[in-house]
């Protein structure tokens, strides 16, 4: 499960 | 993913192609600011250093390599082709881009959510991202004027902009614990950069006349 702070925007 | 972040992205992607294609194409970057170029790639530069270490989807490695590639070619086409280079306005685009790199950097060691080398250097591309295009808006006032691509370019960049503000506000009602203050507040900041033009870039298209 990715972390809240997961940087999974461009 | 959402539909807003994804037109964003799109309109990022189109906003940079389109100044490549005018590049490569005219073999002409008047009216560009080579240092918002160099400002874009070292934004890329520093928050795409985890593409090899943390894989989010073959979409994000894809759009990453689309934005470092697009940014690092623009600049070297003005900085190292002849014939582009010839036509970059030297005397006009004299903005000290530099200062605007050190107090972001500094910024970022100041106020950042964790302190490592990562996470600084992610959020000083966050706040690196929020100036960038000053350079290129300074020299639009000065050349007083502005082909078409050009002012497509910026008004393309804003729109990514302002999609982006529609993705978080959508994520923040759609899903708990989103809250990234730091991304928010800079992505607005940037986005209110752009206002000004947008108000001079709509009345130019309501009057049909060119905008300057």
């Amino acid at each position: 499960s990715k972390d809240p702070s997961a940087k999974d925007e461009l | 993913m959402n539909i807003f972040r994804l037109a964003g992205d799109m309109t990022h992607m189109f906003s940079v192609l389109v100044l490549l294609l005018k590049i490569h194409t005219i073999k002409s970057c008047a009216g560009v600011s080579v240092k918002t170029q160099e400002l874009y790639a070292i934004v890329f530069a520093t928050r795409y250093l985890d593409i090899f270490t943390s894989f989010v989807s073959i979409y994000n490695t894809f759009m990453k390599l689309v934005f470092l590639g697009s940014s690092f070619s623009i600049v070297w086409y003005m900085r190292y082709h002849k014939a582009v280079h010839r036509t970059y306005d030297r005397e006009q685009d004299t903005f000290r881009h530099w200062f605007l790199v050190l107090s972001c950097l500094l910024l970022a060691l100041l106020i950042h959510e964790k302190f490592t080398f990562l996470e600084v250097l992610w959020t000083f591309s966050l706040y690196l991202e929020a100036v960038a295009i000053l350079p290129q808006l300074v020299l639009l006032q000065r050349t007083r004027n502005i082909d078409n691509l050009t002012g497509q370019y910026i008004f393309l960049l804003g729109g990514y902009r302002g999609l982006y503000i529609l993705n978080w506000i959508y994520r923040y009602f759609t899903e708990p614990h989103f809250v990234h203050w730091i991304t928010w507040i800079t992505g607005l900041v940037q986005t209110l950069l752009y206002a000004d033009f947008f108000y001079y870039y709509f009345l130019s298209w309501k009057n049909n006349k060119k905008l300057n």
